[in-house]
Formats: structure tokens, C-alpha cells, sequence
């Protein structure tokens, strides 16, 4: 697995908006998005999981300075859309792993998620690609949650021999 | 927008497991994924979003031929981590769009998701990094969703373009 995570990446300059509890029927997501187009708000993330009884959640990640942009633009369409509300927070960050084969080497999500369990680190939300893993977790924990996933990939000691004489 | 999604891309050899209702806190997700691991499952892709009450669900997305032992990994668990249950899903495809500067372009996933509400696509699941949008939605809409998303990214008339003498 130490061969296949390449790297640690984090940042703490992102806030998330969500909106609970939306028909999960065609046209919605376009709705939503749309505002969050008018209000110019950046999307870093989308994530949609699986939901409950035909509604879903969607969860967006966007820079820390539009947080109140994005809450206003989910706020303008949330009786449209039929909504149960709308909730936002910034105290959070990101701290992913970066690795070309991950997609096809099991275990190495296993490794990741234990190490930030290891340091009582919560994972709030999880997205991915095939070259990596993203977890949102309290802006608090972003520098510990480095340094444990640096440990549990083998990254440190690439590091000491690049800076040894 | 069109300058800035430069593909479209899809695959229908994927399946839907998901773990309902787990408790939100350190260790959940490590005992899922280490099961996960133990089965030799391929992960694509995993989501876990906003969640209720103190518990979450999560969705992994693997292999078409993976979905029993996934289905198998995660029932092997459920009790272990307090889950309200498992479910699995083959009917399934994913429809991308991929381009360079998508997260700082707002109106790319508005346009992306009212092109699929255009044509009654329901999108099950979402997730992104900086330079694709993926959605999740029936294995019998993808072909149908590539051509629309084509057509709203202007992505048809450079394909015309290459073939022309
Ligand atoms: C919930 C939302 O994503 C809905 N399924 C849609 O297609 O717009
Ligand atoms: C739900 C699960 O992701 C939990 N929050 C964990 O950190 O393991």
C-alpha cells in the first residue's frame, strides 16, 4: 500500500452547505445548482449518497469566503425544491491521500480510515476518484490527520532520505 | 462552459453497495473498509455525505462481478458497527463530465444536471473532484445521458470537425 499512496494532501479553507431532504426526482439537482450559479458561488465538491424513502441530501463543499453565499442561494430555492432545510458549517477541512493504483489495490481506504481512527480523528464525509481519497474532517484535526496518514503510508522516511546530506 | 468541459465519459460495469444508518464516529468507517479489504473488493468510488441524527450511510460503488462478495462483506459486519442494514444495487451506470477548470467555473453542474433533468434522467448519486463531476444513474439512461451531456457541452460539433475531409 506504501507504494501505491504517493502523497498527503490537505486543506483547511473550505466550508460545507447542505441542503436535507429533497425529492429524489429528475430536475432537482438542477434547481439547486442553478441558484448556487446565480450567487457565482464555487464548488469545490458534490456529494450525493444514497438517501432515505425517496428523498436525498446533497452536501457541497465551496471556499470558506461563500459560505454565507451559498447558505443565501440554497435558502432562495428551499420551499421550491420542497426541502426540509438547509445547514451550513466552516469549522472543517480536508485531508485526502493521493495514489495512482488505489482504485485496484483493496485495503488501502482500510489503511486510511484506521490511521485517522487511531488519533480519535471523525471522518465526516468521504468522496473519492481512482487516484484518490477525500475525507472532510474538524479543522482541528487537519495537521494531526497529515501526519498520522504520512506514518500509516510510509511517507515519512521518503522524506528524511530527501533531506539527509 | 463549453471551454471548460472538454469530455464526457461513462461506464455501466458497476454495482451499488450501501451500509445504512451507522453510528458517526471514530473507527465506523475502518471496520467497513477493512471487511471490505479482507473480501479483496475494488473500490471505485465512496460516498458518504451530510448523514441524520448521529449516523450516516455509506455507498461504495465497485465492479459489476464484485457485488455479492461487497453485499457479503458488509453483511458480515452490520452488527458489529450497529448498521439499520445493507443494500446492493446492479442496475447501474456512471456518466462523468471532465474538463480542467470546472471547480472556479460556476454553472458547470447546473448545466450538466438540467441536461440530464431534460431528459428525465434521476441522478442517484453525485461526486466530483476539481476536474470531473461524476452522477450515478440507471444503467438504461447512459447511453441516452452521454449524448445529451455532449450536446450541452457543445462537445458534437468538434467531433463533426475531426471527421470532416
Ligand atoms: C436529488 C436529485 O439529485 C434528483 N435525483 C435529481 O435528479 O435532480
Ligand atoms: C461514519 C463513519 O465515517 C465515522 N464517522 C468514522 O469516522 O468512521
Amino acid at each position: 500500500e506504501s507504494v501505491v499512496v504517493t502523497g498527503v494532501t490537505s486543506e483547511t479553507d473550505i466550508a460545507k452547505v447542505a441542503i436535507k431532504s429533497v425529492p429524489d426526482k429528475p430536475g432537482v439537482a438542477a434547481i439547486i445548482f442553478q441558484a448556487l450559479a446565480t450567487a457565482r458561488v464555487n464548488i469545490k465538491f458534490i456529494i450525493q449518497s444514497i438517501g432515505e424513502s425517496g428523498h436525498k441530501d446533497i452536501t457541497v463543499l465551496v471556499p470558506s469566503d461563500q459560505l454565507s453565499e451559498a447558505l443565501d442561494a440554497m435558502e432562495s430555492i428551499v420551499d421550491h425544491v420542497e426541502a426540509a432545510g438547509v445547514l451550513g458549517e466552516s469549522d472543517i477541512g480536508r485531508v485526502s491521500i493521493v495514489g495512482a493504483g488505489m482504485a485496484m489495490t483493496p485495503g488501502v481506504a482500510a489503511t486510511m480510515f484506521e490511521a485517522l481512527a487511531s488519533h480519535g480523528i471523525n471522518i465526516d464525509l468521504i468522496n473519492t476518484s481512482e487516484i484518490r481519497i477525500d475525507c472532510i474532517i474538524g479543522r482541528n484535526r487537519v495537521a494531526d490527520a497529515v501526519a498520522v496518514l504520512h506514518g500509516a503510508f510510509g511517507l515519512n522516511r521518503l522524506e528524511r532520505k530527501e533531506s539527509s546530506p
